[in-house]
């Protein structure tokens, strides 16, 4: 466990407990895109399949339990609990699109084919998209809640920790996966445009309007 | 080398 991974890992936390925060203290998930919550859910669920039967540690165990948790909440909130405020009409990103891709393409390139591995891939690939239906809503209504970018923000900056927590377990531990390195590249790249966006205007105390 | 017994990323 480095610095990279920790903080990687935090902003991962920080990322979900803002998106409950925005939802609760607004009672509403206007803006939020119910399609990426779900992907999120389902990319926890296939990819912690291991949760019962591979210990790896308390930290482990305890942040699988506590993101599992954390995605089910947040997609109770939006269906259920909130969904008067669901903006149901400008979250039309068709899932079909992420989803046939990606369960092709981990069945075509995978470690194994075991139900498990296989699961695991698919969690890695559809990760890396799984954002896309919230960015699409948000370049459809052409803005965002400032509570929402920062949600953004610290979900892209996860990933980008990875990465770097990547790049040095290669160079301590010789330690790499290329699947996980690969997607994780893309699905950085996918925030690269929104960050430009959140260090020129959010951090500059206006609100993410797209012209 | 895969890395079947060691996920140990989230």
């Amino acid at each position: 466990m480095n610095v990279f991974r920790i903080l990687g890992d935090l902003s991962h936390l920080l990322a979900m407990f803002l998106l409950l925060v925005k939802i609760w203290r607004s009672k509403s998930c206007a803006g939020i895109s119910g399609k990426s919550q779900i992907l999120f859910a389902l990319v926890f669920t296939t990819r912690y399949l291991d949760l019962f039967s591979n210990f790896i540690s308390i930290y482990n165990t305890v942040m699988k339990v506590v993101f599992l948790l954390c995605a089910y909440v947040t997609v109770y909130m939006i269906y259920w609990k909130f969904r008067k405020t669901f903006d149901i009409e400008n979250d039309t990103f068709r899932l079909e699109f992420l989803l046939v891709p990606v369960i092709g393409l981990s069945f075509l390139v995978n470690y194994s084919y075991t139900p498990t591995e296989v699961l695991w891939t698919f969690s890695i690939y559809l990760e890396s998209v799984a954002i896309l239906p919230q960015l699409f809503m948000i370049s459809k209504t052409g803005e965002a809640e400032t509570i929402t970018t920062h949600y953004l923000f610290f979900l892209g900056l996860y990933r980008a920790l990875y990465l770097a927590n990547w790049i040095w377990r290669y160079q301590t531990e010789n330690f790499y996966d290329q699947i996980s390195v690969v997607s994780g590249v893309v699905q950085t790249i996918f925030y690269c445009d929104f960050f430009y966006l959140y260090v020129t205007k959010v951090l500059k105390g206006k609100k993410l309007s797209l012209p | 080398e895969a890395r079947f017994d060691q996920k140990d990323e989230l």
